[in-house]
């Protein structure tokens, strides 16, 4: 298959072609097993060979295109039920995209990508201008001296028009290369420290996160086998060889920790590659965007995430349906506009093999709260010290264009921890009260992200998928009424980079706290939107009831969360308050 | 982290805007002191 390759078929003749295709994937894999003296991955090549076919990982790249026309192009590539789109082009007839993606080739899954090349607009939908059908395990094996292969673009309402031609390159990763990446990833995650070493207590983390009672109940020999060298820590290597050697005897993981998905222990490669996949996703390793059912929602462009975001919120069929959550659309109301909010990649992993399958929830009841919370302690402990001012620089540059340091009341050299600029305070008038006058007139509460409702009815129609979410659960049995059934409900989220301190949105008399323990869950949307979570009524919080004249009594909850799980209120029972005022604030702890 | 407003029924009437930004699941980026709504009783005492 293919339409028009610029280069020669493969000969035909099944033994020869056999042979051929072997020797030619041998050319393609960038082989390095002399540098790695181990089995496992050079077994796994070779049943690679042996099958005659091949099952890993290729790496797709769209390069560029020749096109008829000016314009601002995208590229998707549709393979089985995945579909990814490149960035748009500048306006141009030479699009170039340099775009990469890997994709899981398995010896009986589809190996036949379809590429789809669409002229943007901003007004009305894209337009498919040209597309083709390539066979990746033909351009894998094909022989040729070119880093690229070029295909003609035909017209899709005639293929026997060409509009263009596609430049694009197909390699496959070493199986070795592959698993070592694997390792390294799954390292990161619980690599607190960030010294890509494991210390005891963050190995002991790792083998529970998998949810394998076996293993977890021998971690101190697990680590024993792991740590080679016997210094005490368990570097990248050493992991990758551990996991080699468990996967031949008993796997460590029985299930993918991100998808769910139950990992056959016959097919230890495509396992590998599965896992690697999954935790590749949303790691914005990638430069493809994924997560599109097809083409041409992929070409919807902006629209379309939108409604990706809103209409997959449940997550039923997957964590892949959201593959680019990690940029969450939100709607900024001084702008006007829509925008997108930066989620770091290894958060969105981490808070997807949890949050959004049924197995990564079941491993909460499997000491993943306790983890949360220790984690919450630990960061927070961390977050106190002298070094971690160290780290302030570094997260104002990732939040550049969200952080306003001329609003802040000190200059960053007063911040001498890192949870002090946390916390930090805002010079006065920096947050203009509206309607400062008139007490009937409620205010935001902080800098967030909004979302508001007549009722809790609606709250869960569009947006809180726990299945146990209630007002009285939210409030708790001790400042629960009736009054408030059927209430409007505003959620106030507040993301990393905000102003952490949060206001009165009504004046009145503050009448009572009362403190709830609890998990510390995320409250990401990723969370929010799972029905197996129920963030809101299982998390740490603190309920406050303020008093009012103009709208009766309002309840405020201040709702703890992963690593930010500390709250302090600035206010007393009994105290009266004025919309405006500062009420408290949330920081690093558990 | 995240703060949650409970009122109670019938008391504000909160701005269209952000209702129907949550109605389509789409997050409106606020700021602390920006208007929420309004209460109510107010409003129908003024309608009265």
């Amino acid at each position: 298959m293919g339409h028009g390759s610029s280069k020669e078929d493969s000969p035909s003749g099944s033994k020869e072609e056999g042979s051929s295709r072997i020797s030619h994937l041998k050319q393609r894999l960038h082989l390095h097993r002399h540098h790695h003296g181990r089995s496992s991955g050079s077994s796994s090549y070779q049943k690679i060979l042996a099958a005659g076919g091949f099952a890993g990982i290729a790496l797709l790249t769209l390069i560029h295109a020749e096109m008829k026309f000016k314009d601002k192009w995208l590229a998707c590539v549709s393979l089985g039920e995945q579909t990814f789109r490149t960035e748009i082009s500048d306006h141009t007839d030479r699009p170039v995209w340099k775009s990469e993606k890997k994709l899981l080739l398995e010896k009986n899954g589809p190996h036949v990508a379809r590429i789809s090349v669409f002229e943007t607009n901003r007004l009305s939908r894209n337009n498919l201008i040209g597309y083709c059908e390539i066979d990746l395990l033909e351009v894998i094996i094909r022989d040729g001296d070119s880093d690229f292969d070029v295909f003609d673009l035909l017209d899709p309402s005639s293929s026997d028009i060409v509009v263009g031609k596609i430049f694009l390159s197909c390699s496959v990763e070493d199986p070795i290369e592959t698993e070592k990446r694997f390792a390294r990833r799954i390292l990161s995650i619980m690599d607190y420290n960030d010294d890509a070493k494991l210390s005891f207590s963050e190995f002991s983390d790792l083998i529970n996160a998998f949810g394998n009672q076996l293993a977890a109940d021998k971690k101190e020999e697990l680590f024993k086998v792991a740590d080679k060298n016997g210094d005490g820590i368990v570097c990248a290597d050493e992991l990758a060889a551990l996991l080699a050697i468990q996967q031949e005897k008993e796997p460590l993981m029985n299930r993918c920790p991100v998808c769910g998905e139950i990992l056959k222990v016959s097919d230890k490669l495509n396992t590998m590659v599965h896992l690697t996949l999954c935790f590749d996703e949303g790691t914005g390793n990638q430069v493809m965007t994924g997560g599109f059912l097809t083409d041409k929602q992929a070409a919807y462009g902006w629209m379309f995430k939108l409604s990706e975001w809103a209409h997959f919120s449940s997550y039923d069929i997957g964590i892949n349906s959201g593959s680019s959550s990690s940029h969450i659309l939100v709607f900024d109301r001084k702008t006007k506009r829509l925008v997108e909010e930066l989620i770091d990649g290894k958060i969105v992993l981490s808070m997807r093999a949890i949050y959004q399958s049924k197995i990564g929830l079941g491993l909460m009841d499997k000491g993943a709260k306790e983890l949360l919370q220790n984690i919450s302690e630990k960061h927070g402990r961390r977050m106190n010290l002298a070094e971690s001012a160290q780290d302030i620089p570094k997260f104002v540059e990732f939040f550049k264009d969200q952080i306003r340091l001329s609003e802040v009341k000190y200059p960053l050299e007063h911040f001498k921890t890192f949870n002090e600029f946390f916390i930090r305070e805002l010079k006065p008038g920096a947050r203009p009260i509206a309607c400062m006058e008139r007490d009937d007139v409620a205010i935001c509460s902080a800098d967030c992200r909004l979302m508001a409702f007549k009722s809790a009815d609606d709250s869960l129609r569009f947006w809180v998928k726990g299945r146990k979410f209630s007002i009285q659960g939210l409030l708790g049995q001790d400042v629960y009424s009736n009054a408030f059934i059927d209430g409007a409900l505003v959620i106030f989220r507040l993301a990393p980079q905000d102003y952490h301190r949060f206001h009165v949105p009504v004046s009145g008399t503050v009448e009572k706290f009362v403190n709830i323990p609890g998990c510390l869950y995320t409250v990401n949307p990723i969370a929010v939107n799972s029905k197996y979570c129920n963030v809101f009524t299982e998390n740490k919080r603190v309920v406050s009831i303020i008093s009012t004249a103009d709208f009766g009594k309002v309840a405020l909850v201040a709702i703890g969360a992963t690593m930010v799980g500390s709250i302090t209120f600035s206010k007393k029972e009994g105290e009266y308050v004025k919309k405006g005022d500062e009420f408290g604030y949330f920081s690093f702890g558990g | 982290s995240t703060v949650i407003c409970v009122f109670e029924k019938d008391a504000i009437e909160i701005d269209e805007d952000l209702l129907s930004n949550s109605a389509r699941s789409l997050e409106t980026l606020v700021q602390v002191g920006m208007k929420l709504g309004v209460s109510t009783r107010k409003l129908s005492e003024i309608k009265l």
